[in-house]
């Protein structure tokens, strides 16, 4: 029964696609299904990028208002710290997969796009959105997933995100709490926080019989890796990273602060003290976000270090 | 643990065997046999059936005491018992040689090749790590690392060998000293957590008094 | 239960499971490193 949602229902999809009960619902839909197998392609691809950002194709069904990602693949795009666009040959690479798939008897169809924000936290940045409601107008069901890799291998668990955007000029009925995000200095003037115009849906995953047999097998060595692995040596250059991006913020708020020490004595602005403030203010929650990741690290490894290397025989 | 699973058959078939079994010549065939099986390394099973006793006192008590021997012991005591002891076949030293590796393996995590090759009669180094390679860890006994520079096995996992039963007391002690060591630690992490909610408490009072002293001169100030 | 206790004791041989000088070295490093990142975040908050 667990290996049910792997039938694919080609006549209900059809169906599904005529009806389109998600033009009258900007938030229909509400929940994503990842199978275990997607979910590693999309982990293990967004690893592989390191600090470049990479971007992939997901291929599934829909549900009522779930969405089921069945498997992924990656797209041949150049990505780069900040970003990651789907360039001509990736469109051309698109329709050559996805003709492939039919003739190899894969009937799911392209359901959304994933792309990784190595170190920045999963949401969506201002060039995300425009994309995703490009696609979301022309090839519905579609959906976004966030991964970010960096930070997966530090909270121990994957850091993803699953988003759909409202139609242009939509405005939703509450108004969704922007969590806090260290954003970049290099992605600043691309981001602005665009919580307004998404949501986001809640993600659940799910695997076939082989796959929790194939996963069993791995038991052990998964085991002997997450206690033998440490934030600390796994993501060295992440926070080097991180730390030489907080010295630029510092010295960017540095030079607004001279600025307007001197530009004080013209026009005394106390929003643009506020202003200083807040970017001072952020630095410093950045700052101190940065320390508490490598104090727990530095716990794990305590707490290891006492567990398994001071009993003696 | 893969290898005890492995094993688990094996000795069940002999420990059923050995049960039955009423001459003592196929007794003691069956304790060559068991001691030449090439993936077997658990003989207490065995040699706690009660039936093994009946070879004490007879023309094959010295099976019995082999069966002792691959259970707890490793080539030197062979060496130095061999003339009571049954002459063995090329399987069973080559078993013998195994079960001294674990033994080995048991004391030290580094084991140096100079030694491996005095206990198991080994003349050259490429022969000691055929064996290694070959009869120790592709049968899955041990896992670990040569290093060839320094000349020395390093030992990452080894098969459990049959436990001497003086040797129990030393486990236990191990055991209730990393519980000891567990609960400690936990201990130490609520204390740790009760600590961080007590100055977290204690800061967001020292903010709130910050706070309300702002507010008080911006009053006075106005 | 002969199996278990060779587990067990197949298990507790690989304690401590890292006792090198090299290890100590390192652990210390990170330690340290770690250490020194707190003082610097102390600072920028100051």
């Amino acid at each position: 029964s667990s290996d049910g949602i792997y039938y694919y229902d080609e006549a209900a999809q059809t169906k599904f696609q005529h009806e389109k009960p998600w033009a009258h619902d900007p938030n229909y839909f509400r929940r994503v299904r990842i199978s275990a197998l997607a979910l590693l392609k999309m982990v293990v691809h967004a690893r592989s990028g390191g600090t470049i950002e990479v971007m992939g194709l997901m291929q599934g069904k829909t549900d009522g208002d779930t969405i089921v990602v069945m498997d992924a693949f990656a797209l041949p795009v150049e990505g780069t710290e900040t970003r990651v666009n789907a360039q001509a040959d990736a469109y051309e690479y698109m329709v050559d997969y996805s003709q492939a798939n039919k003739q190899a008897g894969r009937l799911e169809n392209v359901v959304g796009w994933y792309h990784s924000h190595p170190g920045y936290g999963c949401w969506l940045s201002g060039i995300d959105v425009s994309t995703q409601m490009l696609n979301q107008k022309y090839q519905e069901p579609f959906l976004a997933v966030v991964i970010d890799p960096t930070r997966t291998v530090s909270a121990g668990k994957v850091e993803i995100g699953a988003f759909r955007t409202y139609p242009e000029g939509y405005k939703p009925p509450d108004e969704p709490v922007s969590e806090y995000q260290t954003i970049p200095l290099n992605k600043i003037e691309d981001f602005g926080v665009h919580c307004k115009q998404y949501y986001s849906l809640d993600i659940t995953y799910f695997k076939s019989s082989l796959d929790s047999h194939l996963l069993d097998l791995l038991w052990n060595k998964y085991w002997v890796n997450t206690l033998s692995s440490s934030p600390l040596l796994g993501n060295r250059d992440y926070v080097a990273g991180q730390i030489s991006d907080l010295a630029e913020k510092l010295e960017q708020a540095e030079n607004q602060m001279a600025h307007t020490r001197f530009g004080s004595f013209l026009a005394p602005s106390s929003r643009k003290k506020e202003q200083e403030e807040s970017q001072l203010a952020k630095i410093t929650r950045d700052s101190a976000k940065i320390t508490v990741e490598q104090v727990h690290g530095l716990m794990s490894q305590v707490i290891k270090d006492f567990l398994f290397n001071s009993v003696r025989q | 643990m893969d290898i005890e699973r492995k094993q688990a058959e094996i000795v069940d078939h002999f420990v059923k065997q050995a049960a039955v079994l009423d001459a003592e010549a196929s007794l003691a065939n069956l304790i060559a046999e068991a001691t030449s099986h090439p993936s077997l390394f658990a003989f207490s099973e065995i040699l706690s059936v009660p039936n093994l006793t009946k070879l004490e006192g007879t023309q094959f008590a010295s099976h019995l005491e082999l069966l002792r021997l691959f259970a707890y012991g490793a080539c030197s005591d062979y060496k130095s018992n061999s003339d009571r002891l049954p002459a063995l076949s090329a399987d069973q030293v080559r078993k013998l040689k195994q079960l001294t590796v674990l033994m080995l393996a048991e004391g030290n995590k580094v084991l140096p090749y100079d030694q491996l090759m005095q206990e198991l009669d080994v003349s050259n180094v490429r022969e000691l790590e055929d064996f290694l390679i070959n009869d120790c860890m592709y049968a899955g006994i041990v896992r670990g690392k040569l290093d060839q520079l320094r000349r020395c096995f390093e030992v990452q996992f080894a098969a459990g060998r049959d436990l001497r039963p003086e040797q129990l007391n030393n486990m236990i002690q191990t055991l209730e000293n990393w519980l000891g060591t567990s609960d400690n630690l936990l201990h130490t992490i609520q204390d740790k957590i009760k600590w961080a909610d007590a100055m977290s408490e204690e800061n967001k009072k020292h903010r709130k008094e910050i706070e309300e002293k702002v507010e008080d001169a911006k009053q006075s100030f106005k | 239960d002969h199996s278990l206790l060779r587990q067990v004791s197949s298990l507790l041989r690989r304690l401590p499971a890292m006792e090198s000088e090299k290890f100590q070295d390192d652990f210390l490093m990170e330690y340290n490193d770690t250490l020194l990142m707190t003082y610097l975040a102390m600072f920028t908050n100051c």
